[in-house]
Formats: structure tokens, C-alpha cells, sequence
């Protein structure tokens, strides 16, 4: 599995479409002065692969995500991030769970429940899913492409290849890959040795996540 | 299960002293069960020992000593579960020049398998990427990007280096 | 009483002000008293703008702003109450150059009354300090001094400038 | 007032006696390698004003601050700190603190108390007064010395110009000038932050210590 690209719009200071491109592997630093948004970065990525607390984004509340403006420019009313990774069997589980999503859909159509967007998909998702499909979406083999939204009204979708799906889809799709927002393998500014000062039984909860 | 998370732990602990005695230019660490507590789970406990230094807890250890012993514990997990790739935000702030060097040669090895991503302010780990990332708020608030590869410069704008300030 | 800690506080605020916009380069940042607690006591919440940056919560802000602006608070309250000395252990770790050198220009001005003392791992740091005292444990696990002046080299080891490194 | 001198011996990676002049104002720079004791230098200043948590000067127990050895050299059982400060008034109001605590420790010869060190210097004391008396403390005129040792048996004391006091003695002369183990002077290593990120209430208590 390699990590190709990042997609930020409208994700804290990042108000315009902004990519970072990798080669999947080597080193890319990430330069520049201070509260440029260099963090920010950081932070998309864990956003996107799940990160529930907003602590943990340096936010007082899920929304101060969003772009909320400059002096000159009006605040935005959606934030979105997306992570293409390369990795034939996980592109294939991922085509999977969206024709699983797909097939349930249908089948639960008729009875249009009011369930929380992070959980099922309804069938105005399913309408929804032909809604904004990003054109610029065309998969290369072996490729997928992981997305969250947030609007300001607080409802949030998480994207699997461009269509609604679940965060139970995508947890489910990275369980064996140790990758997710907590993983060991996000390091934020000033917490590195966090590993070190937890207590005993966090650590063991380190080891075991790894296991 | 347990017999895996013993597995883990004894397989992560080599790993832990290697990486520890790279990244230090000697010494070792090791990760110890501590007494079950009273649902007889066992935590863990860290001890260090930095190059002819006495064996002591991670917690007594500098605060340059402490951020390289959490790397190599890192390095360390990581040899044993590989992810896809890392995310190191400035973590080379407490170290003094000896260690930066230690520490991006080392990440620079496990950069053939891993993508490594470094936010970082000092000049020495600039130098050890072939690819950087200046991000700009020339319009203020507002963050852009602009790339500056050592190889072959994508950028015409003499910003870009004044970006890797 | 009551009457003191609101005389300070407003001249505290004055100084946090001048000092915020010195070492950002602009910008401003303020004490707000918070509501009051149940037993009537208000807390204290501050809020901070750099330069061309909207107003927000201080915990909004990044690993450098968030110490440029603690460092602008310290340097309020020590206008207001000043201290025989200052003791300040390598709080430049997670500044960058243009922001280094506002810090040490402040502190540089400063130090005409004060006696600062600075741990930094920085060569901009170091720069500024007529006196550099270097540790080392060329003997494993035991500290030593060696002293190196800018102006006038007090020892004749050329191990002190290593020292510094 | 004006810092003149910090003297070390035995204390934390400190075995060898050390000392650090200072010219009272101006820039002094510590510099050296990770782990070569430059934070063990900031932990001494505060340790002899007073400090009583052995969190905040990083150790497990009050005894880590005594040299505890090395491959070469055996442990050591005390650990001494002190600081020479250059303030007339300050000198004179010393002085005026040991007469009065010679007077009290000559009142009570007769009742010699068990009380703990910390808090009033019994008859021993008076008696040791006349003991460890540093020959080289020639003290210039405005200079006073403040020291604290801590043996490895867990008794510690405290010195004004080398004759044993108490810690309630020290902490009254040093009452107005913003001197003390956790004044906002002393920032320790990753603290910066600390100031702000503080509980409100806490903030207060910051402006109200300086009021
Ligand atoms: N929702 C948002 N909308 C607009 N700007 C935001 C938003 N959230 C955070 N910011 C801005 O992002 C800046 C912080 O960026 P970040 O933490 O990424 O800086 P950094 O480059 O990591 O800096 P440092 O080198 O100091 O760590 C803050 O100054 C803040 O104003
Ligand atoms: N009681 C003690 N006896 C001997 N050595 C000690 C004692 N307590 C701490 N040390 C040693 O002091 C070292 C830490 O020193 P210190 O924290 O001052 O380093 P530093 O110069 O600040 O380094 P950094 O640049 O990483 O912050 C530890 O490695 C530890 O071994
Ligand atoms: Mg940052
Ligand atoms: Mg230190």
C-alpha cells in the first residue's frame, strides 16, 4: 500500500484546492514559517482517515475545520479532504464494499430512515452518491481514493472512490494495514514523547494495536 | 490473544534496543512487564541507557534524550508493523546537531520501504529530502503551497527557498 | 485584594499588547476576564491576532505562535513586576528564523536590567549572548563546565566551541 | 537585586563542584549536547528556592537530584546548591533573620525538639551552625547567600550565608521580590506553552502572583 496523493479544500487554512503528491516512498519535508499550516496538513490526514475528537485537531469544535475566513476573504461552507492510495487488493475490497453499500441501499429505498450520515448511507445518500462524483475522479488501476466532507451545518459523509459510504466502511478496510487517525504512525507537533510518558497500560495498548 | 501480544513484544523489543543504540551511537533500551495490577493486566515500563550512562527510567532521561528514545521505540514498532507511511511533525526540535544527523540517516535507510512525511524547521533535515514542500501565507491566512525539489527546481519562484525559512 | 489585581491586570494587558506586536511583527493580543465561575471568581481566557490573521482563541493557534505569544505574556507580566532574573529553557525550539530573531532582539533590550538566562541548542540564539557557558560529559555522566566568551576566549580548549555544538 | 553566582556540588550530573558567574544583567547562553546537564542547571536554581515537587524537577524521588553515580565514580551523599545575590537591603534584612534565629535556637537549648528540619534549626543546629561554615563564603559587602543540601539520609536544610535556617525564613525574605521555585521567571524545558494553556482560573492565579 502506498500513499500517492492528498486533496485539501477548504480544510482550515487551506481554502483553496491544494494537492501534495508522493512518490510512495522516500522522505518529503514539509517547510515553512511559522502558522503557515504546515499542522494543517497533519491534521487532513488524520481527519480524514477518521479522527473523531476535536481536541486532537486543535479545534474547539468539529466546525472550526472549515475555513472560516480572513479578512478578506468570507468564510467557506465546506471542508474537504481526500487520500488516494495505491494497492490492487485494497481497490478491490473497496469496489467490494461499495456494491455491498450499493445493493443495501436498494434495498432500504423505500424505507428512507433518518439515521445518522456517519452511519448508513439513506437513499438520498444513494442519490446523493450520483451527486457531486468528482470528474476528476478517473482511477488509475489499483488506485483508491478516500474522502470526508464536512458542511457547516454539521453533517459530515465520509467517501469511498468518490460515493458516500460509511466509517465503519473505511475503519473496516484499513484494519489490517495499522492505519487510522490514532495510528502510531502520526506523529503531532509536540507529542513525541507522548509514547514515552503514558501510563504502563497505554503502552501495552501500543504494543497490542501493533500486534 | 496473548501469545501474539507476547510475540509482538519480544520481537518489538529488539528491534527497540537496535534502533535505540543507532540513534544514540550506543547504549540500549528496553521496554519491561510491570507488576499485574489488580485485574492482572501488566503495563509497561521503559529503561534507557544512553551511551556510559547508568541504566535508569525513561522519565529521568533529557529532554533531547527522551525525544530520540521515543523515536527509536517508534522505529521499533514500526519495523514490526510497517505502515504505509509516517508523519514525523517536527519531532527533531529538542535534538542537538549529532542526533539530527543520526536520526535523518536512520530515516533516510526506512525511507526506501515507508513514505516518510517530516515538518520541520531545522536546515540539516532540509537537506537530507529530495522533495520538499514550502507552504506560504503570502496572502495572509490563507496557506499555499509551493514545491521546491532539490533535484530539478519545479518552481521559477526565488519564494519558494524564502518559503523553507 | 480586588483593587490590586485589577490595576495589574490592565497594565499587564497594555504591556501583553506592545509586547504581541513586537515579537509578531505586528498583530495584537489581550487578557479577557472569562464569566464568572460559581463562587464568583472570573478566570481569565486570552485571545490573539497575528498580523492579517482573524481574532481567535490562543489555543488556536500553531506549536510557534501559541510560544511566541506565551513568551509575549511572560514578557507583560516581567514589565510589570520585574524579576532579578530570567531563567528560559530552549523555548526557541519551535521558532523559525525571522521569529528568532524578534525574540532576541527583544530579549537583547531587555537585558539591560535583567539577567537572562538561555538553554539553546540555536546558533542565531547563541549569537546574541555576550557569555556562552558550554556542559559537556566528556566523562561520561558527569557535567562540566567550560566557559567560552565571544569577546574575549576565557579558555584555551578548543573543545569549548565543540561543546557548543 | 542582581544573580551573582550559582555554586553546584553533588547535585544531579553535577559531582564536581561547578559554578556559574553572572554580571548581574545581560545574556548568558548555556550550550552543549543532548543530556549534558544544561536543564539539570535551571532544576538547581529552583530546587534552592524552595522547590518541594520532585515532579517538577523530573525526578521519581526527592534523592534523584543527589549524584547517584556513574560506570567510574561511586554515588554521593549530598547534594548542595547555592546562589549569591548582590542586594543591600536584602543582605541586612538576612542578617537581621539569623540574629533572631540565633536568639530563638538559644532560648530553646534547653527544650532541643525532634521538630522536622524543614521547619525550625534545634539546638544541633545552632551547634552545626558553627560546622560546615564555608571558609571561602568571604561575603563582599550587599552579598547574601542562600544554599540548601539534601543528604542522602532524606534530611535536607537550608542556608542563609552558610548558617543553617528555615524554608519559611527564606521564602519571607524573598516575599517581594518575585523570587520563588515556580515564578513565572523560570521556564522550564517544554513549559512555554504552559502560561496559556492553563485553565482560566489558573491564568489568574499567574496575574495575581505578580499583582
Ligand atoms: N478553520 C480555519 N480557518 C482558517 N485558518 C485556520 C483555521 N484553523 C486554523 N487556522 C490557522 O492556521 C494557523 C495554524 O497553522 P499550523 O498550526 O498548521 O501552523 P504551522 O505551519 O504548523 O506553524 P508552526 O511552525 O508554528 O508549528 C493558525 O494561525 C490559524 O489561524
Ligand atoms: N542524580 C543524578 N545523578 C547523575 N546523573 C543524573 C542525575 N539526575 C539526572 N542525571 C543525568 O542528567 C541527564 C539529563 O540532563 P539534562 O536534562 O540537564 O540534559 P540537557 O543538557 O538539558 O539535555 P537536552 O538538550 O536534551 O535538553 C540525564 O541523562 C541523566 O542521566
Ligand atoms: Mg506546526
Ligand atoms: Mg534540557
Amino acid at each position: 500500500l502506498k500513499l500517492r496523493k492528498v486533496d485539501l479544500l477548504g480544510f482550515k487554512s487551506f481554502c483553496e484546492r491544494t494537492t501534495l503528491t508522493f512518490s510512495g516512498n522516500g522522505v518529503t519535508c514539509i517547510v515553512g514559517p511559522n502558522g503557515c499550516g504546515k499542522s494543517n496538513i497533519v491534521d487532513a490526514i488524520s481527519w480524514v482517515l477518521g479522527e473523531q475528537s476535536h481536541k486532537s485537531l486543535r479545534a474547539e469544535r468539529m466546525a472550526d475545520c472549515i475555513f472560516n475566513g480572513t479578512q478578506k476573504r468570507p468564510p467557506m461552507g465546506l471542508a474537504e479532504v481526500s487520500l488516494t492510495l495505491v494497492d490492487p487488493e485494497l481497490a478491490a475490497a473497496a469496489e467490494k464494499v461499495l456494491a455491498a453499500t450499493d445493493a443495501e441501499a436498494a434495498a432500504t429505498a423505500g424505507e428512507a430512515s433518518a439515521a445518522d450520515p456517519d452511519e448508513s448511507p439513506s437513499a438520498t445518500d444513494a442519490a446523493k452518491r450520483k451527486g457531486p462524483v468528482r470528474h476528476h475522479l478517473h482511477l488509475k488501476p489499483g488506485e483508491l481514493v478516500i474522502g470526508r466532507r464536512l458542511y457547516r451545518s454539521g453533517q459530515s459523509e465520509y467517501l469511498i472512490n468518490g460515493r458516500v459510504a460509511r466509517l465503519r466502511d473505511i475503519q473496516e478496510l484499513f484494519m489490517g494495514v495499522g492505519l487510522g487517525p490514532n495510528s502510531y504512525a502520526i506523529i503531532e507537533q509536540g507529542r513525541i514523547g507522548q509514547i514515552l510518558s503514558s501510563k504502563p497500560l497505554e503502552r501495552r495498548a501500543i504494543i497490542e494495536e501493533a500486534a | 490473544s496473548r501469545q501474539k501480544f507476547e510475540q509482538a513484544f519480544r520481537t518489538i523489543n529488539e528491534h527497540f534496543a537496535q534502533a535505540f543504540a543507532t540513534l544514540f551511537g550506543g547504549g540500549t533500551g528496553e521496554m519491561r512487564l510491570a507488576e499485574p495490577d489488580s485485574a492482572g493486566e501488566c503495563g509497561i515500563d521503559i529503561v534507557a541507557q544512553p551511551p556510559g550512562k547508568r541504566l535508569q527510567n525513561v522519565l529521568l532521561l533529557s529532554g533531547g534524550e527522551k525525544a530520540l528514545a521515543a523515536l527509536a521505540l517508534l522505529i521499533a514498532i514500526f519495523r514490526y508493523q510497517p505502515s504505509p507511511f509516517c508523519i514525523l511533525d517536527e519531532v527533531d526540535a529538542p535534538l542537538d546537531e549529532a542526533n539530527i544527523g543520526r536520526f535523518t540517516r536512520l530515516i533516510a535507510e526506512m525511507s526506501d520501504k515507508t513514505q516518510f512525511i517530516i515538518v520541520t524547521h531545522n536546515r540539516r533535515t532540509m537537506e537530507m529530502a529530495p522533495v520538499l514542500y514550502g507552504v506560504t501565507m503570502q496572502e495572509p491566512g490563507v496557506s499555499k503551497l509551493v514545491s521546491v525539489r532539490w533535484e530539478q527546481p519545479q518552481t521559477s519562484e526565488p519564494a519558494a527557498a524564502q518559503a523553507a525559512a
